[in-house]
């Protein structure tokens, strides 16, 4: 038997749309200590990766481990039956062939319930490796969609450079070319900040299409952490205040 | 520009 209760169900609504452009069939697996799910995009170029530890839960419970087959896609219908300020909550029963979602908004008195069909998906999970990121930077989640939105308009790819003083996002098209530099900036409000850890400079390429997708994510919170080295795909990761993390790996363009 | 590499060779199956 799995349960979950989330007083903050829009943040659940917003996981959903953060994802659902990525990735279609996905297995969530459901276990004693939380939430999780990895899945790649069709080209096998992204990979989401989210955890959603018990501890955010008003109500969590659930007996065993658990794999649950969901259409992000329908998964996605469903939650826009939600209104924003519901609370949500998760059941399923062992075996089930479906997910129970409720919807109920205290306040008004209105109660949605939904069976969601389950699917069965035969996903292989990667195994992705511990790796010591040698550039982390740290930006606003706004500015750093604003930019992906503005550089994409330039140029399908980017060229991110970090090192101790910036981090600098470049393109080159037949427009011309350009880049925009970030120094580290520790402005007293902490969202404007913009935050180096450089222990090595990295510079890769990436399809701005991506990360377009991925900062769909920026609602969820007001910091885009950005993981680099330069001998592995790129992580940019959305952090869920008292919940868990949204991750998303993207693969280099190499450079001949 | 370079060519996109796809994550398999970055990530093993498990």
């Amino acid at each position: 038997m799995f349960e979950a209760k989330l007083t903050e169900g829009l943040i659940l609504k917003k996981i959903v749309e953060s994802i659902k452009d990525i990735v279609t069939d996905v297995n969530i697996d459901i276990s004693p200590s939380g939430i999780s799910l990895q899945a790649m995009d069709s080209s096998h170029v992204a990979l989401v990766s989210l955890n959603l530890s018990m501890d955010g839960f008003e109500h969590y419970r659930a007996d065993t481990n658990m794999v649950l087959g969901v259409s992000i896609a329908n998964l996605a219908k469903v939650m826009k039956l939600a209104d924003n300020n519901d609370q949500i909550t998760l059941q399923a029963d062992q075996e089930a062939t479906h997910l129970k979602i409720i919807f109920e908004n205290p306040k008004t008195e209105r109660t949605t319930e939904f069976n969601l069909n389950l699917i069965t998906i035969d996903s292989e999970h990667l195994a992705i490796p511990e790796t010591e990121y040698s550039s982390v930077v740290t930006i606003n989640s706004g500015e750093f969609s604003k930019i992906c939105k503005e550089l994409f308009s330039l140029s399908e790819t980017v060229q991110i450079t970090t090192n101790t003083d910036y981090v600098q996002f470049s393109v080159e098209g037949e427009v011309g070319s350009g880049q925009v530099r970030l120094g580290h900036n520790d402005s007293e409000k902490k969202e404007d900040q913009t935050i180096l850890e450089v222990s090595e400079s990295v510079q890769q390429q990436f399809a701005i299409r991506y990360l377009n997708m991925f900062n769909k994510a920026s609602t969820l919170s007001s910091f885009t952490r950005l993981c680099l080295h330069q001998e592995q795909p790129l992580v940019v990761e959305f952090k869920i205040d008292n919940l868990g993390v949204l991750k998303y790996f993207l693969a280099p363009k190499i450079s001949d | 520009k370079g060519a996109q590499k796809s994550l398999g060779n970055f990530f093993k199956k498990q």
